[in-house]
């Protein structure tokens, strides 16, 4: 574990807990992709499955059965609970256009042809643009709230923090995945445009 | 080495 890797667990974390709290707080899910939280639910349960095949840590468990509880809940509250407040009409992206490259690409392009492994990979392709029906939506309706905002920004640089890790592992361990590190510089440019918009706006104010 | 690496990061 490095400094790099734990603040990107903490990112990640800590949008994961902004959006939950924003749902909450303000009973309305308006403004938040739910076709991006499904992909998000499909990524974790599709990589957490090693939860019953290798035990890492207490840290690495614990942390990924908080993920897959919380991306869980996510669509609870937004599918269920606060139903009414969902802006289907602005969630339009068509999901079936990134599931099915990331199913074909993960059979094509992958370490193993085993079961778990290409599960793996198809949730590092898959988790590489299940932001995108978010980002359409915000780029739809030309605002985000600024609790939405700030989801965005933590969960990008979640992955941004990720690669700094990994060009510290392959010094530090000589070891490095060629599937993960280009998966995580395709996520990480798509936020670049909201990355520029949150800093610009950020410091000059509304 | 690949088992740790895929298991072990989020």
């Amino acid at each position: 574990m490095n400094v790099f890797r734990l603040l990107g667990d903490i990112s990640h974390l800590l949008a994961i807990i902004i959006l939950l709290l924003k749902i909450w707080k303000t009973r309305s899910c308006a403004g938040i992709s739910g076709r991006s939280q499904v992909l998000f639910a499909v990524v974790y349960t599709a990589r957490y499955l090693d939860l019953f095949t290798s035990y890492i840590s207490a840290y690495n468990s614990i942390m990924k059965l908080v993920f897959l509880a919380a991306s869980y809940g996510t669509i609870y509250l937004m599918f269920i609970k606060f139903k009414a407040s969902y802006d289907h009409n602005h969630d339009t992206f068509r999901i079936e256009f990134l599931i099915l490259p990331c199913v074909l690409l993960s059979l094509l392009i992958n370490h193993e042809f085993s079961p778990l492994e290409i599960l793996w990979t198809f949730s590092i392709y898959l988790e590489s643009v299940a932001i995108l029906p978010q980002l359409f939506m915000v780029s739809k309706t030309g605002e985000a709230e600024s609790i939405t905002s700030h989801y965005l920004f933590a969960l990008g640089s979640y992955r941004a923090l990720y690669i700094l890790n990994w060009i510290y592992r392959y010094y530090a361990e000589s070891h490095y995945d060629v599937i993960a590190i280009v998966a995580g510089i395709v996520q990480t440019v798509l936020y670049c445009d909201f990355f520029y918009l949150y800093i610009t706006k950020g410091i000059y104010g509304q | 080495i690949l088992e740790s690496f895929r298991h072990d990061e989020l």
